[in-house]
């Protein structure tokens, strides 16, 4: 009798269930109906299917976002999940579109879907990259601003995992200061 | 434990799903 190896014809399981989202920008449209979700999928090997099939970030027009938040969690500060967290955020220049968007938010997607996070993924309830003219975004979301030492893993490793400079400092906003602030900053709450 | 991958072991898998 022939023994078969799982290893061939099981996919791989995730650790979570994750959906994509995307956002385009229509003025005529609630900011909730701009919203959709694409897919959902739980196996290493549906991300690719999903990851494969798709555009590109820098041929997203601007205004547009994607949005990879865990199952369950939906892409908005107002979430249960959301409302007391924060997010890591990297602002991009206009020539890093070119060099450098698809491959950070790639990363930052095998970040979340391969938990390299490791105990502080936990933390992590998704990841948005915003694709804007005067300058693209990157954030990694988590659940609460309070919890230091888990924001403080997730942000650096972040960054050692994009290859951002050691000299460049990265800063974490909770969404209730961004939601409230004034001017064009949010303070941070952390840095790293 | 938790089911963590390394990013290439990720990326190994990005052009198979297409083969099979």
């Amino acid at each position: 009798q022939e023994v078969v190896n799982p290893e061939d014809y099981i996919k791989h399981p995730l650790q979570n269930r994750w959906a994509l989202w995307f956002f385009k920008n229509d003025k005529t449209k609630t900011w909730q109906a701009n919203l959709r979700l694409i897919s959902k999928f739980d196996t290493v090997e549906d991300f690719w299917a999903l990851y494969n099939h798709i555009q590109l970030s820098s041929n997203l027009i601007s205004g547009c976002d994607y949005s990879l938040f865990k199952d369950g969690i939906e892409p908005m500060w107002e979430d249960e999940r959301n409302k007391r967290g924060g997010r890591w955020l990297i602002t991009l220049s206009k020539q890093q579109r070119r060099a450098d968007l698809d491959r950070f938010w790639l990363e930052t997607l095998l970040c979340l879907v391969g938990e390299a996070f490791d105990d502080h993924s936990d933390d992590v309830c998704g990841a948005v990259v915003n694709i804007r003219t005067k300058g693209d975004k990157l954030a990694i979301w988590t659940t609460d601003y309070e919890n230091k030492d888990a924001i403080t893993h997730i942000g650096q490793v972040w960054k050692e995992r994009l290859g951002v400079p050691h000299k460049v400092i990265i800063g974490y906003q909770s969404h209730a200061d961004t939601a409230t602030k004034s001017g064009s900053t949010t303070k941070n709450k952390f840095v790293v | 434990g938790k089911r963590q991958y390394k990013r290439d072991f990720l990326l190994g898998f990005q052009f198979m799903a297409a083969c099979t």
